[in-house]
């Protein structure tokens, strides 16, 4: 299975409804500093439920939401949904696609989705646990992190090997 | 626990080393288990030997050598136990051209297995996609993003 | 003490916004004096305001963004109190096009009061250079160093 | 005053003498990866005396020179020299031309030089403290560091002033 899109809206820059459609193979993201990039990959951790946000380079849910400027009023949520292509049924779910979505409000609360059902993000955790997911160490290198696996103490790195076990 | 830890450990150990030679166009590199005296189990050792030169330790390495190195770790993981997506944020910053080469050239080799999203200013490494996003910031402060086919984004890209 | 540290802030916090908007190309930046409330003294607050956006504290600036307001504060150090040199080791690495070119644009006029050696990738930054020098690994793991000049540098690096 | 020549010998790759002359204006080293460009930027801060050696990379003495190969013996001491002009008096000195220099042996033992004549490390440290370069925070940003200044936490920049002072 693979990444099919991602859709952002109201997610830190992406203000307007965003759709990513994905390759197969290599999708190159690309652009100005400060124009978002890296956004896109702190998109891509956020809605598969990371809870930490140093990770997302935020404090808390608020970072989360379009913070608004001079031309445009501040979003009152941020939204993603990620979906994959599982026609090959790489992930224990039976949906030839499966959808994850997430929201998130000023207030602080958010919310989960599995295949536009409401759920649990211990749902989440447990479906992304069954197919490799669920830890991220060396499935989404931020910026300027690439080394970090290097710089790891020796017992640190064996739970880069734990998560892949 | 240990038995799926050691046979993914054992897998891996066998594959950096090819995949190093692969990302560096020679020498050689080992993972070794270490004990960490502290009873959390092994802890887990990389040296590398880089073409011609003696094996050391990693703390010698340059910043270029570390990013390909670190590459190397991520893609034998990828390889033994793939995900199916890998994205990667400017891994490439610090490569001369002839690493960027190598390492464009093994991402496009496992790509037929795992999905790669790679943010990038690398020209080298934008012509291994089959899509390329352009994200700009509006004046608005908020990101638009539009899909390029390769020749509209080298026409954008002033020789470096 | 005081005196000369409140002086030498008092004159950095006037440049940093001149420079930072330099090299932006436009926004705004601001040092303050905060206190640390454990006694030590005032420690220094740093807010940026990127062109067209609101003002914002560091957490959130991108990769280049960073870079470039850091630049910002070194050069604003050296002018305020030159050092005879100053070395810089690939602080170019995460710029686009365009900040690169506005960084290197300063870095030409501030080396009329501060002499700079630095280390680059960067095809653009380069070309502020008076001197070039090419360092190269040999078979026997020693570098070997050459002087360039400007044509024949642009002539060995491939298009980017 | 300013820079203008910078002898390495036996220091880390820098198996063979090698000298720098340094334009007043800009000097750019280019190089591909591991060829020995942070290696020159290290030099200069240990020949200035730098006793740190997680700042140069390092651990102790004997990593500072050049440890050899198949092809070619490892050397027995790492020395390099760095001249300034001083015809403008910028260093607090009496001389047109001052070098600086250290030399360091397998044996962990390093020898300071001024102007040919063996000093010490307080000599340096004292003539570098009065010019300005005894701290060396923003006039040597190594590899990756640029933005360490930023992440410093507001007491620690204070440092940066002080030091500017
Ligand atoms: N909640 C938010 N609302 C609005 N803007 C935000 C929010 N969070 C972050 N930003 C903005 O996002 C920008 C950073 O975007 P990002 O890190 O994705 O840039 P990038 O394209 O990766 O750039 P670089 O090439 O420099 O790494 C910052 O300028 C910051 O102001
Ligand atoms: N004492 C030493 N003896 C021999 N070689 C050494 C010594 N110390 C470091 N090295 C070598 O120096 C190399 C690193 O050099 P350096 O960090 O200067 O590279 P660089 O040109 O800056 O590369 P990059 O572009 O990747 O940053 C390493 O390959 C390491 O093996
Ligand atoms: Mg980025
Ligand atoms: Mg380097």
């Amino acid at each position: 299975s693979h990444l099919k899109y991602l859709e952002l809206h109201g997610y830190k820059t992406f203000a307007s409804k965003t759709r990513f459609e994905f390759a197969e193979g290599i999708t190159a993201i690309v652009g100005p500093n400060g124009s978002g990039k890296s956004n896109v990959a702190d998109s891509i951790r956020w809605v598969l439920g990371e809870q930490a946000y140093a990770l997302l380079r935020g404090k808390k849910t608020e970072d989360m939401i379009f913070s608004g400027s001079e031309q445009r009023p501040r979003a009152g949520m941020a939204s993603a949904l990620i979906t994959f292509d599982n026609a090959d049924g790489g992930l224990p779910i039976e949906f030839s696609e499966v959808s994850i979505g997430r929201s998130a409000y000023r207030d602080g609360s958010n919310e989960y989705f599995l295949n536009d059902a409401r759920v649990r993000l211990k749902d989440i955790d447990e479906l992304l646990g069954r197919c490799g997911l669920s830890e991220r160490t060396y499935t989404i290198i931020g910026q300027g992190l690439v080394d970090s696996a290097l710089s790891l103490k020796p017992e640190e790195r064996r739970r880069l090997f734990e998560e892949a076990a | 626990m240990q038995n799926a830890f050691q046979k993914t450990f054992t897998a891996v150990a066998e594959e950096f080393p090819k995949i190093f030679v692969r990302l560096f166009g020679g020498g050689s590199a080992k993972l070794a288990l270490t004990d960490t005296g502290d009873g959390s189990g092994e802890g887990i050792d990389i040296t590398a030997k880089l073409p011609g030169k003696r094996s050391q330790g990693l703390a010698l390495l340059s910043g270029g050598e570390r990013s390909l190195t670190a590459v190397a770790l991520i893609f034998s993981l990828l390889k033994v136990s793939p995900t199916p997506f890998c994205v990667l944020d400017e891994v490439d910053a610090m490569l001369d051209e002839s690493n960027v080469g190598r390492f464009r050239d093994l991402l496009l080799e496992l790509s037929r297995q795992t999905q790669f999203i790679i943010v990038t200013h690398n020209r080298n490494t934008v012509q291994a996609a089959q899509v390329i996003y352009g994200v700009s910031m509006g004046s608005d402060s908020a990101s638009t993003v539009i899909s390029l086919k390769l020749d509209e984004f080298v026409a954008q890209t002033p020789d470096e």
